[in-house]
């Protein structure tokens, strides 16, 4: 029988306000 | 062509996969201080077809972490650029297309039955094979909403100084002017450093320009009317509420005039074929104020006819109207309390929302519907003047 596809992997994201402060914080940490 | 590219976006170190004769990966670092003007020649949305191939390498090789890196740093990076832009029309418009165009790839592309009934065989090759990006794709349709309130800012921005003196003073028809009321004074604003007032053409020309921009982008076309709905409604807002605030223009001439630029507008709206945006829908209220300056106020048949066609002006308005109306010269009679209190006494069953004034600030809420490309992966050139040297076919 012809091979079903792998389910894909759901990916969870960040929302856009969790990444503004993921990248406040990498600006902050970096010199 | 020499291009300075001031700043990379390194998305994906250069890897090797398997040459597959029917994929195309690309590995790439997008310049996201690109100027959309370097890719007037290129296919519109590049960026994002590019940056799609990029996603669709790291899914290819299972590689989550990358696909993560890749969509956190391209959503980092266009927020970046637009907060350093935020007032550059092309610029936001650039990335507003963009970022569309990727939001429809990762749908056109994500394997899901719904999205894939205008693919091509050979596009759905180019599916996602491991990775589900719904979550992604929630987070580029905020992002989209983001960017869209920028650009109409921008545009309102450009627009605001210019409408009152286009739509309410300057005198498109000749000749009208001799019959301006007494008492008439050109706006203190407009009037402030000489010849700061605008005439119609420069709002049309202003809305061509943004046209013609958001066009070469290939901004998706549902975005584009919406985009001059809004901005009719906040031209329909910002004359309105001067026409309720100001005695001086409240005159039979300025109806005319106003009648005048309306109809000048829908025809450039019907010109440009925008004529479905529902943009002179928007406007009804100041129609209908142009008219009721022109219609006779004497009457009981007077004031039905007024009420009648006065149903995108509340009760307030249309009385304020009434009561700052200025007659054109001696013959013409003042509008009596009796007859505004004849307009009351019809309109009293409406039950009106209170406030007098339009939200000239108003946002209409914006859709982006699913707009799939005919475009293959594999037909995209990447141009030189990008100086995307990593640029692998795989």
């Amino acid at each position: 029988s012809a091979q079903r596809p792998r389910p894909r992997v759901l990916l969870k994201a960040p929302t856009l306000a969790e990444m503004e402060e993921m990248n406040t914080s990498e600006e902050e940490e970096s010199p | 062509r020499q291009v300075t590219v001031q700043r990379k976006m390194r998305i994906l170190t250069a890897s090797t996969v398997p040459h597959r004769s029917n994929s195309c990966h690309l590995l790439l670092s997008l310049p996201l201080d690109l100027k959309p003007q370097m890719l007037s020649g290129a296919v519109p949305c590049l960026p994002a077809y590019i940056l799609y191939m990029c996603i669709r390498h790291a899914d290819y090789t299972n590689d989550d972490l990358k696909v993560h890196s890749l969509l956190t740093s391209t959503i980092n990076g266009i927020k970046k650029v637009l907060k350093k832009h935020n007032d550059d029309f092309e610029m936001t418009s650039f990335w507003l297309s963009n970022t569309c165009r990727l939001l429809h790839c990762l749908k056109q592309y994500s394997g899901d039955e719904g999205f894939m009934t205008q693919n091509t065989a050979k596009q759905n090759e180019h599916c996602l094979k491991n990775f589900d990006l719904t979550e992604y794709r929630q987070v580029l349709s905020d992002l989209s909403i983001q960017i869209y309130q920028q650009l109409i800012k921008i545009a309102e921005g450009m627009l605001q100084p210019m409408i009152v003196s286009a739509m309410l003073e300057n005198e498109s028809i000749q000749g009208l002017s001799g019959v301006k009321p007494t008492g008439y004074r050109k706006r203190s604003s407009s009037m402030a450093d000489g010849d700061n007032s605008y005439c119609l053409e420069a709002i049309i020309r202003q809305m061509n320009a943004f046209h013609t921009v958001m066009c070469d982008q290939g901004l998706d076309p549902e975005i584009v009317l919406q985009v001059f709905k809004q901005l009719f409604y906040m031209i329909n807002a910002v004359t309105l509420n001067n026409l309720l605030l100001r005695k001086d223009v409240c005159s039979w001439s300025t109806g005319m005039q106003l009648r005048y630029n309306i109809s000048q507008l829908e025809e450039w709206l019907r010109g440009r074929n925008l004529h479905q945006s529902g943009a002179v829908q928007t406007m009804e209220p100041l129609i209908q104020a142009a008219q009721l300056l022109q219609l006779k106020k004497k009457t009981q048949e007077d004031a039905e006819a007024i009420c009648s066609l006065s149903t995108s002006l509340s009760t307030q308005q249309i009385v304020k109207i009434l009561n700052l109306y200025t007659p054109l010269n001696e013959f013409e009679e003042r509008v009596t309390v009796a007859f505004i209190r004849t307009i009351q006494a019809q309109l009293q069953e409406r039950n009106d929302p209170q406030q007098l004034l339009l939200d000239a600030k108003h946002m209409f809420p914006v859709v982006f519907p699913f707009n799939p490309s005919s475009l293959t992966m594999d037909s995209i050139h990447i141009p030189a003047c990008l100086n995307l040297e990593f640029l692998k076919e795989v």
